[in-house]
């Protein structure tokens, strides 16, 4: 792992009081092969790099510490720095119902998450969540977040493939207003980031309903390919966080780092599993470690 | 790409930057950096117009694996079943193949066996109500054997020429969810001892290089006989089926791009190399 790899670069430079340039170069190469191998975006990797060595050249090796552990620890850090920051809870302030927009890319585990997050802030923030169903293209799909609904005991708009899904965000809103419910999850359709007629749509639902929540949806084992998509979606709806599922699984995960570098904007959850209770709050430094192997 | 004439450090970063930025995942992208600069040692290549067409040819040696064109026709019915992880477009893909042969005049049937996703069997209900082919399912919550083993059944006793069976995405760390995929393969294999014929593997162009690991664990369980690629019709370029092509040796037969039942293709090889670049 890079902690032996960096181990092995530094056995040769005992008794140094502090990290030269030339010791930094020969350690990063190592460090850079790490990143790349947890998925990281190759530019995401350079630009982060350049901040480690900034950071470690000329540093005094702390006693406690030989020169391997750290730089290590002057990666782990950064890469926590960069991925942490404010604390990442949901924005329900402002007006009533709150509402929060699920997006992202087909399969990413949207419908599956809105559901998670009703039963979040049902059972642990005492709120009154209403599911709306947006999705009116994938066949089933309704009936997928009406059946989550039913096994959370949350009520569900009664969305129709007929409907136009800018409308029934609108008019689920309203319901929800009337009915009393305090929190409103929008589940939209998949899409590609480069679909400029689906991410219209996605602008317009927002337009219409002023969500106090846009969070991109993300697959954890996504590759190079996930700046892209952030890039794009953040572009288009000025997301306002992150949520990156299936982390359970062995993907590094290094797209977490890709996504928040290009849009700077909070990993709020992780999806841990199937189960609507597989919904954890983002630790920086847990996903630090998975992604530095 | 690479618009310098001449070969120096700066060609071959640029190469890298490339190779990894199409998800070739850094164990293959060594590999053809290696090969490049051997030869450009050994003045094979001389310039980059050079490299470019051995680079090429080379990712091309590396996924183009070759497969006999799985012979439906050679047993009937043809029991093909499809795994993969959550989400990556088993179920929407089985549509598309079932309008494949329903196109071709075949008799093909549907078996919903992923009994656990809220609505999973209603979705392929729907599909096959959309492709207008016949589907076998039972209620949800049963069990995804038993489900496999009824519907090979019923398509033998009914003469239908392709069975397609769905199973539920999971993620192939998931042990006790692998055994379940190991013991549908078993049942299937009670009814007609050379089915499941192909176990199709299917992979998103969007995921890096967990890929690898996802082709591994699959393949020790149940052997698998085919890789089909979706989401091809986004940004990704799912380099790392260049990856698994060239360390399993698997043969890669379609491609999914787009979300409609006509979005799939044969893979084409020289093809998938020109789009990488
Ligand atoms: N293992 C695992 N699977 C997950 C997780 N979150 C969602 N899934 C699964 O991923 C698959 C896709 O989930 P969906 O919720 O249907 O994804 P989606 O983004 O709504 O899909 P589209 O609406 O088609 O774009 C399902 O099998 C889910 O059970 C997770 O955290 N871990
Ligand atoms: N753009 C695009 N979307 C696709 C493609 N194939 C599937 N999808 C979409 O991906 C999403 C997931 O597809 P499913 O067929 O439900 O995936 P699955 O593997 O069966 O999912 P689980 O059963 O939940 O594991 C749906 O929104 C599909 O429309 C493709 O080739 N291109
Ligand atoms: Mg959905
Ligand atoms: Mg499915």
């Amino acid at each position: 792992n890079l902690s032996d790899k960096l181990a092995s670069v530094f056995k040769k430079l005992k008794g140094k009081g502090h990290l030269t340039e030339d010791d930094i170069n020969k350690a990063l190469k190592e460090v850079k092969l790490a990143l790349l191998e947890a998925d990281v975006n190759y530019k995401v990797v350079k630009d982060f790099l350049n901040r480690v060595k900034e950071k470690a050249v000329g540093q005094e090796v702390l006693k406690s510490l030989t020169p391997a552990q750290q730089v290590i620890k002057i990666v782990r850090d950064e890469l926590v720095n960069l991925m942490g920051g404010t604390t990442p809870e949901l924005n329900l302030k402002g007006k009533v119902p709150a509402v929060l927009m699920l997006v992202g890319l087909q399969g990413s585990g949207k419908t599956t998450t809105c559901a998670k997050l009703a039963k979040f802030l049902k059972s642990k923030r005492g709120r009154h969540p209403f599911l709306v169903p947006a999705d009116v293209y994938r066949p089933a799909a309704i009936e997928q977040l009406q059946k989550l609904g039913e096994q959370i005991k949350v009520p569900v708009y009664h969305s129709s493939p007929e409907d136009n899904p800018v409308e029934i965000c609108f008019q689920a809103v309203n319901e929800a207003r009337q009915k009393g419910y305090d929190a409103v999850i929008l589940d939209t359709a998949g899409r590609l980031h480069i679909d400029e007629k689906m991410m219209e749509e996605l602008k317009q639902i927002k337009a219409r309903v002023y969500p106090q929540e846009i969070l991109l949806v993300a697959d954890a084992m996504t590759g190079q390919d996930a700046v892209n998509v952030a890039k794009n979606f953040n572009k288009a709806l000025d997301i306002t966080g992150i949520i990156l599922t299936k982390m359970e699984g062995d993907a590094r995960g290094g797209a977490a780092l890709s996504i928040k570098a290009v849009t700077q904007k909070p990993i709020k959850f992780i999806g841990v599993g199937e189960k609507l209770d597989a919904l954890d709050v983002f630790h920086p430094d847990r996903i630090a470690s998975r992604i530095l192997g | 790409f690479l618009g310098k004439k001449q070969i120096d450090e700066e060609v071959l970063e640029e190469l890298e930057e490339i190779l990894i930025m199409a998800d070739l995942g850094v164990k293959a992208t060594q590999e053809l950096i290696q090969t490049i600069t051997k030869k450009v040692s050994h003045k094979e290549i001389n310039n980059v117009e050079e490299l470019k067409k051995v680079l090429k040819e080379e990712i091309f040696k590396m996924i183009s694996i070759n497969r006999p064109d799985f012979d439906i026709e050679r047993q009937r019915p043809f029991v093909v079943m499809m795994v993969g992880v959550n989400g990556v477009g088993k179920t929407t893909t089985i549509a598309k193949l079932a309008k494949y042969y329903y196109d071709q005049g075949k008799k093909v049937l549907l078996v919903a066996a992923d009994t656990f996703r809220a609505a999973a069997i209603e979705q392929l209900q729907a599909w096959a109500q959309r492709v207008g082919v016949d589907i076998y399912s039972q209620q949800s919550g049963a069990d995804p054997a038993a489900v496999a083993f009824d519907g090979v059944q019923l398509a033998k006793n009914k003469g239908y020429d392709i069975v397609f069976i769905d199973t539920a995405g999971r993620l192939h760390t998931k042990i006790n969810l692998m055994e379940e995929l190991k013991k549908i393969k078993r049942v299937i294999q009670k009814i007609v001892p050379a089915a499941p014929h192909e176990i199709f593997l299917v992979l998103d162009a969007t995921t890096g290089q967990n890929a690898t690991s996802q082709t591994k664990l699959f393949n020790e369980a149940l052997g698998i006989t085919g890789i089909i690629m979706t989401k091809l019709d986004g940004t990704a370029k799912g380099g790392i089926l260049v990856s698994v092509a060239h360390e399993f040796r698997i043969p890669i037969h379609f491609i999914g791009i787009g979300e409609k039942m006509d979005d799939l293709k044969p893979f084409d090889p020289e093809a998938f190399v020109e789009a990488l670049f």
